[in-house]
């Protein structure tokens, strides 16, 4: 199936508080940045707009956000249907 | 409107308290009487969710409403769709809203548990669903939060096959190994509306082991239209949806202060379940994750649930179950009974007891039957003995996905549908790969001995396939769940389940001795 990409990064830190996140993200052109309860050093970068989405990764942010060296990784994430019940 | 719990009976002045006929059944709109979630039962027990905290994880929920305002946790709460604290359903930014009686959801667990506390996770407000949300979602606090209910999942179109991804995984794992401080969260989720078009064993949230999948059945025992039949429900409770009588439905409010009688789907029936495990919670907040789904199996009654395609049977330790309903429909006041004076179940283990790799062709007219003849690890440290959850993890590949039809039984005989017909789903591509089917219909049995896979198409064309993989990985006890259990009541099925394991435990504690006479000797 076509893949659908959101403007929603999970962004691993070498280290660094809640504060460092939001200010990288911020740096980064997101709205925020906030830790997930399990992993380590584990972030939800997350646009501030509308939640867009798109048919192609967006490289170039992803590519800017890697070579950052507090990062150690980014995962962009991929949107997928839910469905009420 | 709290009124002391013994004249329940007497003036509940709420007048339209009897619409919600799942609370007690006298058989309002045509009902069957008796047919309900026994709550009175746990009320009169002075059980009414105290302590309790459900997490509903929707699209928001309207917690200025009267009936709500006073129960609900704003510490707890958030709005992963707009990044705020304040769960509040509403239209977002580009009008984009799937609003749909949100508040229906959270009051229909209230009747259930007046005093729990319930939190709004707004979750599902996105055009579309991202990995770091449902986990984020689902990770939720949880060191307050109890219990979370889901009313959503993959697409019910009848040709999806999907389920929580990596991220979601890890917090699922996390919940259970981590969550209400080791005992584990509760993860209620309803099983699908795909109705007998779709087979919820392809949704892996319901067919997850750390959820409980609650289906629906409709006030006088028949399935909803929209049921899907799988082999993971554990149990029912109630929804509309067959009757014009509007009547029947389950009354809720909507947004706007009004008594509605209509809402989609299951999404009623994961609340109400959540309520019933909140009146357990109470009764004994020691319950491990693993407990509660003990209880249920143990706790859930056939009552009058009938359906004519799917018939009741019971497994090989005597516990009767349905396709469609799981084990019953809950029954709180039997399970806040069993909860009072529950022990918790040994440690579980896991087990893979066996794995088919060669390729295997599947034609049209006939059945694919392969074989695995389990020792259940015996003699190793991760032996299992009592089971509980059974997976059987495939890999196959057809012409037509959709017309593929999938049972495995189990060397006590206890057959189960891991995979019915979907005759929307054409996929001739994607298969299924490494797909866990997961079956609960062997509760409690003994593994060790040959378990069948049979494999075939159903369907007007002629299909050809491919069975790659087929893994059989066993969960459970290595000693009897229930040996330590007290009985009350010499008619349930505890003191049925408990019976068989004693005499079990006594054949083999006989067989042990005879060996060893006979080495002796």
């Amino acid at each position: 199936e076509e893949l659908i990409f959101s403007d929603h990064f999970l962004v691993q830190l070498h280290e660094g508080t809640n504060e460092d996140a939001h200010q990288l993200a911020l740096e980064h052109g997101f709205g925020s940045a906030r830790k997930l309860p399990f992993g380590e050093g584990l972030f939800h970068f997350y646009p501030r707009e509308i939640p867009k989405t798109r048919r192609k990764r967006s490289l170039q942010q992803h590519r800017r956000l890697a070579k950052d060296h507090r990062v150690k990784n980014v995962f962009p994430q991929e949107g997928f249907g839910r469905q009420k019940r | 409107g709290y009124r002391e719990i013994n004249n329940i009976d007497v003036n509940m002045s709420d007048p339209l308290f009897t619409k919600q006929w799942y609370l007690i059944n006298t058989g309002q709109a045509d009902g069957t009487p008796g047919l309900d979630l026994n709550v009175a039962e746990a009320w009169n027990l002075g059980f009414t969710g105290k302590g309790v905290t459900i997490a509903i994880m929707d699209d928001g929920i309207d917690y200025l409403h009267p009936d709500l305002a006073s129960n609900y946790n704003a510490e707890a709460s958030f709005d992963f769709s707009s990044n705020d604290p304040y769960p509040y359903p509403r239209y977002t930014d580009d009008w984009f809203n799937s609003i749909n009686r949100v508040t229906s959801r959270v009051l229909l667990l209230f009747p259930c548990s007046q005093s729990c506390h319930f939190t709004g996770i707004r979750m599902l407000d996105q055009p579309f669903m991202t990995d770091i949300i449902e986990a984020s979602s689902i990770s939720h606090m949880p060191q307050v939060i109890d219990i979370y209910s889901a009313s959503w999942g993959p697409t019910d179109d009848g040709k999806t096959v999907d389920g929580p991804r990596e991220l979601t995984l890890q917090a699922m794992a996390d919940g259970v190994n981590k969550g209400r401080g080791g005992k584990g969260s509760i993860y209620v989720w309803a099983s699908g509306d795909g109705g007998s078009y779709d087979d919820c064993n392809c949704d892996g949230y319901a067919s997850s082991m750390w959820t409980i999948s609650i289906n629906s059945a409709i006030n006088d025992g028949r399935t909803a239209l929209y049921d899907e039949s799988c082999s993971s429900t554990l149990a029912s409770t109630f929804s509309n949806g067959r009757k014009r009588n509007p009547e029947a439905g389950v009354a809720t409010t909507d947004l706007y202060g009004n008594c509605t009688l209509r809402h989609s789907g299951t999404s009623a029936a994961a609340p109400e379940a959540a309520g019933v495990f909140a009146l357990a919670l109470e009764a004994n907040p020691n319950l491990t994750w693993r407990d509660l789904q003990h209880l249920t199996v143990l706790t859930s009654k056939r009552n009058k649930l009938h359906d004519e395609v799917h018939q009741w049977r019971r497994n090989g330790v005597g516990l009767e179950f349905n396709h469609l309903f799981g084990y019953g429909v809950l029954d709180a006041g039997g399970m806040v009974k069993l909860a009072r004076e529950w022990k918790t179940v040994p440690e579980r283990f896991h087990c893979v007891a066996g794995s088919v790799q060669e390729i295997d062709k599947i034609q049209s007219g006939s059945k694919l039957v392969l074989s695995v003849t389990a020792d259940a690890c015996q003699g190793k440290d991760n032996f299992v003995r009592y089971l509980e959850h059974v997976q059987a993890v495939i890999t196959v590949n057809a012409s037509r996905r959709g017309d593929l039809n999938i049972n495995m039984t189990s060397p006590m005989g206890t057959k189960s549908i891991l995979l019915s017909r979907r005759p929307r789903d054409d996929d001739a591509k994607v298969g299924f790969d490494k797909w866990p089917f997961m079956t609960t219909h062997t509760w409690g049995e003994d593994p060790r001995g040959a378990w069948l896979l049979e494999v075939g198409f159903q369907g007007e064309a002629p299909q050809s396939g491919v069975l790659k993989e087929w893994t059989l990985m066993l969960h459970g006890t290595q000693s009897a769940p229930y040996i330590d259990q007290v009985v009350r009541d010499y008619q349930s099925k505890l003191a049925m389940s408990k019976k068989e394991e004693l005499e079990e435990e006594l054949d083999e504690a006989v067989e042990r001795s005879l060996k060893s006479l006979l080495s002796k000797s």
